[in-house]
């Protein structure tokens, strides 16, 4: 079927991804066997594609239960959370489906300007999600002796806190270290 | 509040408290959850006088053990006053407030992660009855291991043997060999006194493949090995070192029959075995774990987003156009690229934990009566989202860590801790490459079954054509 960018079009396709990679590990372990290797020979030498097969039929179940999830558990959310999950999907899946583009083009029908028009989706969205970046992630509700972070504090006094890190340090007990007067001095007076 | 991090809060297009809620699977949960954070956290049991960096192997070890401790003594006050279930044991021991309190892990995880749902799912009525009321007050501290020195997923290849003598209706346990011994366990090293020991069976002089046996491995009272249980700790690792993983040998100790672990497989009196519904049955704890590390996952994600994207939102980096000042490092798309995924991953693993949970209990209730069905797409499933999970998992913490730039690189940042609890997971219960073959001979299995003409399970329907999943 032709290409279209639509999300459920994409799980379409990533179906199909996951369809004929586990189609082709089954016909080379086939062949390898007819050539004459066992059947656990030919297994092996077929484990690097059946690995990504499993990975691609792993990816479909994350993409698709995410999206379905969403769909179903979102329906009582405000509208405007319910936008903002929705664009996080569709973030997930223009994602993976660039990061798959090589599986896509040998498995579905998907050309060079519908993935220059994926690209292009997905700088978009990141557009339209960074506004809310920072309330995203504070709706995890970490608190601060949780998240244990001098980084992400919720106050953002980032550089005071590393500062005051800085001071728990152990080699800031004294001002000049032991091992100056019994190494580097010495060193560097030639006495070491 | 930094002005940069409150006008990023100003212009937010949704409430907060409402994702929150949602994330937390409603209102009240979340009241809950903050509840126990604000009992837990007021005990000050995470405040240390010397960062917990800058201890030695064993002084971290001691600090662990002393905290874990302390946190269970505040769980039993919190379980007599609301008499709550297993929740308040799950979220403070394994969960967020755990890993908050012990940064680089737990000596008494396993106790609960592992020792007391093996107890449940494997233990017959009689045993649960002797065993679980002890392990819940902390009478008695257990782990269970697995894995050997020598060998890993592949389980039939475990060598550890319990071999039965009817004369005195004992199990013999021993580690034949050096790649015997039981390898890595969280809490064995210094801080179980019991385990579950996976070991071959043999009876009457066959072999009956993989079963669970409950070991006493020290003195209740003085805690000193027993005779015949070589044990020690494995040394320091790349992360979790407050974890107290440990190895374990057997020189022909002696169990009692009944500390088989008899509720799916049994060994009467004069030692005729008696063959459980389905073998696989003995693998359900590992499957278990999985499921829980996936969950675990995302609240490592979901703390790295957290760092990176406030980090990102205060920090200001270049000088793009001339005359105006450096722009927050949000405001890169780059940047943005780094950070969104991270943020939709922690919903989208989230989402499918609680799918996967929902799963496993429908099958572990199947199983109850007989029903084996879905075990094998269950057991394809845990491995296979598993391996992803913890895999993508590493990656976007350590993504969130180079999003830090150098500062990530601090310990102050809790991000490298967060990478070694998050690495740590692509190889346990599973190398994930293993992991992923295992899930890959149940697609194989399935796709032969869909060419000759078979219904598959929902999840791999698709092979055959049908829409899988999302319908």
């Amino acid at each position: 079927p032709p290409w279209d960018n639509s999300v459920p079009h994409i799980l379409d396709g990533f179906q199909r991804v996951a369809r004929g990679k586990i189609s082709l590990c089954v016909a080379n372990i086939e062949k390898r066997q007819k050539s004459g290797l066992c059947y656990e020979d030919a297994w092996n030498l077929t484990s690097v594609q059946l690995a990504n097969a499993s990975e691609a039929h792993c990816r479909l179940i994350l993409l698709s239960t995410y999206y379905s999830e969403t769909q179903t558990l979102s329906q009582n959310l405000s509208p405007a959370l319910r936008q903002v999950l929705t664009l996080l999907v569709e973030l997930y899946v223009v994602y993976w489906a660039l990061q798959r583009v090589g599986d896509l083009l040998r498995f579905t029908s998907i050309s060079e300007r519908d993935i220059e028009r994926l690209q292009r989706c997905y700088e978009e969205l990141l557009a339209r999600l960074r506004p809310d970046a920072v309330a995203l992630v504070d709706g995890f509700d970490f608190r601060d002796e949780i998240l244990h972070s001098a980084l992400g504090s919720y106050d953002g006094r980032v550089y005071e806190r590393l500062m005051d890190e800085a001071m728990k340090s152990p080699l800031n007990a004294k001002p000049v270290n032991d091992s100056f007067h019994k190494y580097l001095k010495p060193f560097m007076q030639g006495k070491l | 509040i930094n002005p940069d991090l409150q006008r990023e809060r100003d212009k937010c297009t949704f409430n907060v408290t409402e994702l929150t809620n949602f994330i937390d699977g409603g209102v009240i949960n979340t009241e809950e959850r903050r509840k126990r954070e604000d009992l837990l956290l007021k005990e000050g049991i995470h405040l240390e006088e010397v960062p917990s960096e800058y201890l030695s192997h064993k002084e971290k070890y001691e600090l662990a053990v002393k905290k874990a401790c302390l946190l269970f003594k505040v769980i039993r006050r919190m379980q007599e006053e609301e008499s709550t279930g297993m929740e308040n044991f799950m979220s403070v021991l394994g969960g967020t407030l755990g890993s908050a309190i012990l940064s680089d892990g737990s000596p008494l995880t396993l106790h609960y992660v592992m020792f007391i749902p093996t107890l449940l799912g494997q233990a017959t009525v009689e045993q649960q009855a002797y065993w679980i009321g002890r392990a819940f007050n902390l009478d008695i501290i257990g782990t269970y291991a697995q894995t050997e020195l020598g060998h890993g997923t592949f389980i039939r290849g475990l060598e550890t043997t319990a071999t039965y003598d009817p004369n005195t209706k004992e199990f013999v346990l021993h580690s034949p060999t050096l790649t015997s011994y039981k390898w890595w366990p969280g809490g064995l090293a210094h801080t179980a006194n019991y385990c579950i020991v996976m070991a071959q069976l043999y009876t009457k002089g066959e072999c009956h493949g993989l079963h669970p046996f409950i070991v006493q491995l020290r003195d209740e009272e003085t805690h000193m090995p027993l005779k015949g249980i070589k044990i020690g700790e494995i040394g320091a690792k790349l992360g979790m070192n407050g974890t107290n993983n440990g190895f374990l040998g057997f020189e022909h100790v002696r169990i009692p029959r009944d500390h088989m672990l008899m509720k799916n497989s049994k060994v009467l009196e004069d030692g005729t075995y008696v063959h459980s519904l389905n073998s696989k049955l003995t693998y359900g704890t590992m499957m278990f774990v999985r499921v829980v590390l996936v969950q675990d996952m995302c609240t490592y994600m979901a703390k790295a987003v957290t760092i990176a994207t406030r980090y990102s939102a205060v920090r200001r980096q270049s000088q793009p156009k001339p005359d105006e000042p450096e722009p927050q490092i949000l405001d890169y798309v780059t940047q943005q690229h780094k950070l969104m995924i991270g943020i939709a991953t922690v919903h989208a693993f989230r989402l499918s934990a609680n799918w996967l949970w929902h799963m496993y209990n429908n099958v572990i209730a199947e199983l109850d009566t007989g029903d084996l069905e879905r075990l094998p797409e269950l057991h394809a499933l845990s491995c296979c989202i598993k391996a992803v999970t913890t895999s993508d998992a590493a990656e976007c913490v350590e993504r969130c860590r180079l999003a830090c730039g150098g500062h990530g690189y601090m310990l102050a940042s809790n991000l490298p801790t967060t990478y070694g609890m998050v690495t740590a997971a692509c190889t346990y219960e599973g190398e994930n490459t293993v992991l992923l073959l295992q899930t890959a001979r149940y697609l194989v299995k399935a796709w032969q079954q869909a060419a000759g003409g078979n219904a598959l399970p929902p999840t791999v329907s698709y092979l055959s054509g049908g829409e899988g999943r999302r319908s």
